[in-house]
């Protein structure tokens, strides 16, 4: 998970 | 796929089709009306004279900017946000620098080989202190034979979604379930094509291999950069751009 934390956040941001 | 009915073919279409409308970065038809829009020999060789350095961010920060719409596609399309985490960061991991060299295609004007580029449409030749002309060539006859099928924006969309929904990828979680999703997209590509008499691309699509490879070429590049200027990409490249290619 630390190595895609960058995407992890990215799909997890609903407001996108 | 048996289970899946007209109507869910038909939702799922309708569903890539506004979510590729809403994340398409570039509207075509302002790519369309600065078609021959080029940049002048001077702005070309003031390009030419930027350094490795500058260039190759410029470039990753273009590349990482398009990514981020393709990663906005993907979270609209039904179905994708149904994965695990894992299958959406493997899939997007794969897929999303694919999908941006084929949507690549759209700014791409083959009548005099240019792209879209900060503004203006730029020949190959202008991409020359990054120091592979190789690459940029085969990103740009890869971008010259997608023209040739002339995909209308719908195409675009569902074979993106195919390249993205690809149960091939290695490390997936639950294939299976991709798998249907990707059964489902194929089903959807087809009808679209059968009902638009267009069923002659499928025939001529770039093999899989094809994408994955510049793919690959894009990464030993950047390999070969990050031993040159390590601290230039560990400090100033954008990290979603690291975390996908290096």
């Amino acid at each position: 998970k630390e190595k895609h934390k960058i995407l992890h956040r990215l799909l997890q941001d609903s407001s996108s | 796929s048996p289970n899946s009915s007209l109507t869910e073919i038909e939702h799922l279409t309708q569903n890539v089709l506004k979510s590729y409308r809403e994340t398409c970065q570039l509207r075509l038809e302002d790519l369309q009306l600065l078609r021959w829009e080029t940049f002048t020999k001077e702005e070309v060789g003031s390009y030419q004279k930027k350094s490795m350095e500058e260039m190759w961010e410029r470039c990753a920060c273009h590349i990482t900017e398009a990514i981020q719409y393709v990663v906005e596609f993907a979270k609209r399309m039904s179905g994708f946000m149904d994965l695990c985490q894992n299958d959406q960061i493997v899939l997007l991991k794969a897929g999303a620098m694919e999908v941006v060299l084929v949507r690549m295609c759209r700014a791409f004007n083959s009548e005099n080989r240019t792209v879209f580029f900060e503004g203006k449409y730029a020949s190959p030749e202008l991409f020359k202190s990054l120091g592979c002309n190789e690459l940029i060539n085969s990103i740009f006859d890869f971008a010259h034979s997608l023209s040739s099928l002339h995909f209308s924006e719908n195409e675009i969309a569902l074979f993106t979604a195919l390249v993205l929904i690809n149960s091939n990828r290695p490390w997936l979680q639950e294939k299976s379930k991709v798998e249907r999703l990707q059964n489902n997209l194929e089903l959807a590509f087809k009808h679209m094509l059968r009902k638009n008499h267009r069923e002659g691309i499928l025939a001529k699509l770039p093999p899989k291999g094809k994408l994955r490879n510049l793919c690959y070429q894009h990464m030993e590049k950047l390999r070969s950069f990050r031993q040159m200027y390590p601290i230039i990409v560990h400090a100033v490249f954008p990290p979603l751009y690291k975390e996908l290619f290096s």
